[in-house]
């Protein structure tokens, strides 16, 4: 069986609007906006404190209305890649 | 051991001879073909301006060998969300990856210290990533880093190499890649190089990797000393250049910077060969810094060679490359590189053409090839995609199978080039298959596209498996990238680029930036403009229904175009048509003596005259030279771009370049260096730059170099003193000796073994020994037993067991004593 993913409390948010509607977003579901996800516009990089830190089951409850915001496009809950240096 | 050899360069660096990989050659017995990059310093490129950074566990920003060039700006801290790169220190030294990488690329060169990097010149940084959890976030932040000022992204590390995985970049980190591409380097493109799987003891095959198998990544594969394959060594199609790297145990080693200020022979695989490539990219940029991405995969294509590799699989493909599956395109080869970049005129367009899409569901029979073909004629009806000269090839393919690792996967060139998309991997045993999964070759590159194209599919059982469980190809997708046109031999926009670009070389002294490119000008009519009477009339003023900007002849019209002259200005030609204005609009001034809008010189938005030395201010993508009121669209040395006012500002006076801010500079002025992201005075030896000061202040008395005034702060000791716990001091503590260590100048103090007091030369030839126990030797041992005879001592004392850690616990006191 393949192995099971490990969620974050780490979220990718594709917020329309520019930052400031991102901060507002955030402020608004309970999250924290950690800032622009490298050069990717309107891609932010949302935490929320409340989600399991480390677990095998995605997050359910304060995302599922994040998803509702009319400004939120696309949201996607960060899981632990397995990386290895070569 | 380096050849003597009179073209061989000197450096003091105390392993530079032992860079066995860079003083290759045909009279070496082993590594017979060089990677030529002595040859490539000697034409003078060292990889001046060029910014590499290296995506990995961190970086030793004040190691003695990379200090010297350290970017701070090329640099961040991703897990920590800092700007501050440094290695998370442990008792494992676990984070040192990112430092021996580093170290290949940019180590400094002639400073007696460790190694020469490849491009010793470069500025280089590291982006600490790995060292924590690694989400599709992280990753597309680390890719995303200041891709304006960054050229060279170097990462060797991949998803598992257990031959069973498939994985790849997310969602995330693929849009960084394709930012990266499109608008990285001011739109030519960043370069991702990368290194391939070292699972080669797994059998796993690179294709099941998403970076390497990537369009976007230059895939590095490594070879030993006598060009044979390395052990961990996968094989795949996307595999684009070989370096040399470690081998077994009997093959030597790759040097490098290590944490802790040291120097390493400990780094190996492929990890060794992505750096050493970004190193000599590195080169080719300073050679021609207008190199696109593609660019830079067209010249490693070209300049890369079989040499003495040995592979089973050498072929030759229909543009006449020759190319295998574990060393793509060959061994580096740095001069060649560089030559070519030196005049390489930029490849045509990018096209993108999905040449087949076959959505038939189709069964994969056991020990059979499935074997499908398409003819294509490449896109050829549209001007837009069509690729008439082949680049990457990438077969999108769905599959479901109970067995993924019984899969072998081929696709076949109209050409007859055959590049192996995936090889059996005996490890995976998943059930998942492919889903649309994207399998890339380099194999045809420069063949023609249209034709006929194949996929085969094999299906070979490891286990004995049911006949009726087999797998289905489900659908598969075949995309063409390349050019319409030759790459090589057609003479295109780009190269008018390229000239215009030329033009904006800055020099010392007074600067001579590029204006504005010339361009041919419509031709205005030099006469004040009046319309021809009509029907013999003279002209006459029609007060009543003249527009407001009707001169005193008249109109013919109410509107502004109808008049026969001009309160303020005309505006337009006689084939465009004239209308009068009140003020010219941008990009004209308005010329009073003859009452006309004339055009500025391109590139300015206002102007107070013709000549491109008469802007006032300067369309978008030009910069406006106050002092010489030009627009220009590059600044001149010693000065930057201001984006927002679309300005040429002055860059700090210790700066000769500098990005975005007067003060981040990115090329010093004679006399300064570059040091934690300033322009320093060159400070003598004993000194460092205070940057509060603004002046070389006094080093430690302990320290012979160093980067503050206190003792913690030295780089190098000074001379009979050992570096311990960070600081200088003349004699090791209690419980340490003095060791050297190999490539510094001051010896280290290591601590002595648990029970000596005091030792010399090693941790275990202790000359003092802790209370509670007894010298032995060399040894301090502290083990009694009441139940000793003389025999037994006897066996104890003539094998030495006491200074044998394992059989220690023989060691009698009672026969110490007993003599």
């Amino acid at each position: 069986r393949p192995p099971h993913p490990v969620y974050t409390n780490h979220w990718a948010v594709q917020v329309l609007g520019g930052p400031a509607e991102a901060d507002r977003v955030a402020a608004a579901h309970g999250y924290l906006n950690l800032g622009q996800i490298g050069s990717l516009e309107n891609y932010y990089h949302f935490y929320h404190s409340k989600t399991f830190k480390r677990s095998t089951l995605s997050s359910r409850g304060p995302h599922t209305f994040l998803r509702m915001d009319p400004q939120v496009k696309w949201l996607q809950q960060q899981e632990v890649k397995r990386r290895v240096k070569r | 051991q380096a050849q003597s050899d009179p073209h061989t360069l000197n450096f003091i660096d105390p392993l530079w001879s032992n860079m066995w990989y860079m003083h290759c050659g045909p009279k070496s017995t082993r590594c017979r073909s060089d990677m030529n990059v002595q040859a490539a310093w000697n034409r003078g490129y060292t990889g001046k301006n060029v910014v590499v950074t290296i995506l990995d566990d961190g970086i030793e920003k004040n190691h003695p060998d990379l200090a010297g060039n350290y970017d701070p700006y090329a640099s961040y801290d991703v897990n920590g969300n800092d700007h501050d790169p440094s290695p998370r220190y442990d008792a494992s030294n676990e984070n040192k990856h990112g430092t021996r990488c580093a170290g290949e690329v940019a180590a400094s060169a002639n400073n007696s210290c460790c190694i020469v990097g490849i491009a010793y010149n470069a500025k280089i940084g590291g982006i600490r990533m790995l060292d924590g959890d690694v989400t599709d976030v992280v990753e597309a932040k680390s890719l995303g880093i200041r891709p304006n000022y960054i050229s060279i992204y170097s990462a060797s590390w991949g998803p598992d190499d257990d031959g069973k995985t498939v994985d790849g970049p997310g969602q995330l980190a693929k849009q960084a890649f394709e930012y990266g591409i499109k608008k990285g380097r001011q739109g030519l493109g960043s370069i991702f190089v990368w290194a391939s799987g070292n699972g080669g003891r797994e059998g796993d095959y690179c294709s099941c990797d998403g970076y390497t198998n990537s369009i976007y990544t230059i895939s590095v594969s490594s070879t030993t000393e006598s060009g044979q394959k390395p052990w961990y060594l996968e094989e795949c199609a996307s595999t684009l250049a070989t370096t040399y790297s470690s081998g077994a145990f009997y093959d030597r080693k790759i040097f490098t910077t290590d944490l802790r200020h040291h120097c390493t022979d400990g780094h190996t695989g492929t990890s060794v060969s992505a750096p050493m490539v970004a190193g000599v990219i590195a080169l080719a940029l300073e050679a021609n810094s207008q190199l696109t991405w593609r660019d830079v995969q067209h010249l490693l294509v070209k300049t890369c060679r079989p040499a003495h590799l040995k592979a089973s699989d050498w072929k030759t493909n229909g543009a006449g490359h020759k190319v295998s599956h574990l060393y793509g395109f060959g061994l580096v080869d740095a001069e060649a590189l560089v030559l070519a970049a030196k005049k390489w005129t930029a490849v045509p367009v990018q096209h993108t053409c999905v040449a087949v899409t076959d959505k038939r569901p189709r069964s994969i029979p056991l020990m059979q090839t499935l074997r499908t073909t398409a003819l294509t004629a490449a896109c050829a009806n549209r001007s837009d995609q069509r690729v008439g000269y082949l680049e990457h090839v990438v077969a999108r393919i769905s599959i479901s199978h109970p067995r993924r690792g019984d899969l072998q996967i081929h696709l076949i060139s109209p050409s007859g080039t055959k590049s192996q998309l995936l090889a059996k991997r005996l490890l995976d045993h998943s059930n998942e298959g492919f889903s649309n999964w994207e399998f890339m070759t380099v194999h045809c590159w420069g063949e023609k596209a249209e034709g006929e194209w194949t996929l085969e599919i094999r299906d070979i059982p490891s286990q004995v498996r049911h006949p009726d469980r087999q797998g289905k190809l489900k659908e598969w997708s075949l995309i063409l990238y390349g050019t319409a046109e030759h790459p090589y031999n057609t003479f295109t926009s780009h190269q008018s680029r390229s000239r215009m670009l030329e033009l904006s070389t800055p020099v010392l002294g007074p600067p001579r930036a590029s204006l504005s490119p010339p361009q041919a000008e419509a031709p205005e009519d030099e006469e004040d403009y009046t319309a021809p009477p009509s029907h013999g009339r003279p002209n006459t003023l029609q007060t009543s229904t003249c527009h407001p900007e009707c001169g005193n002849k008249g109109c013919e019209g109410p509107r502004a175009d109808q008049c026969l002259n001009c309160v303020h200005f005309s505006l337009g030609n006689a084939k465009t048509g004239r209308k009068c204005v009140s003020e010219c609009p941008l990009g004209y001034f308005g010329d009073t003596a003859g009452r006309r809008c004339r055009r500025c010189h391109r590139g300015c938005e206002t102007c107070k005259g013709k000549s491109p030395l008469q802007c006032l201010s300067c369309r978008p993508g030009f910069y406006h030279h106050q002092d010489m009121n030009a627009c220009m669209t590059h600044c001149p040395a010693g000065s930057y771009a201001h984006e927002s006012e679309r300005t040429c500002r002055k860059c700090h006076p210790s700066c000769k370049k500098c990005a975005d801010e007067p003060e981040k500079c990115t090329v010093c002025k004679a006399g300064f260096r570059f040091a934690q992201g300033r322009c320093n005075p060159d400070c003598e030896q004993g000194t460092y730059f205070d940057s509060e000061q603004m002046k070389c202040g006094q080093c430690h008395p302990t320290c012979k170099s160093c980067v503050g005034p206190s003792r913690e702060e030295c780089i190098h000791c000074a001379a009979n003193f050992h570096f311990q716990d960070w600081k200088c001091v003349p004699d090791c503590g209690e419980g340490y000796y003095p060791e050297e260590m190999r490539g510094l100048l001051h010896k280290v103090c290591r601590r002595c073994d648990d029970s000596c007091l005091s030792c010399e030369g090693s941790s275990r030839n202790c000359s003092r020994c802790k209370t509670g126990f007894t010298q032995l030797g060399t040894s301090c041992v502290n083990h009694t037993c009441s139940n000793a005879d003389e025999t037994f001592c006897e066996m104890v004392k003539s094998n030495r067991l006491c200074e044998r850690k394992l059989f220690v616990q023989f060691c009698c006191r009672t026969c110490l004593l007993a003599g």
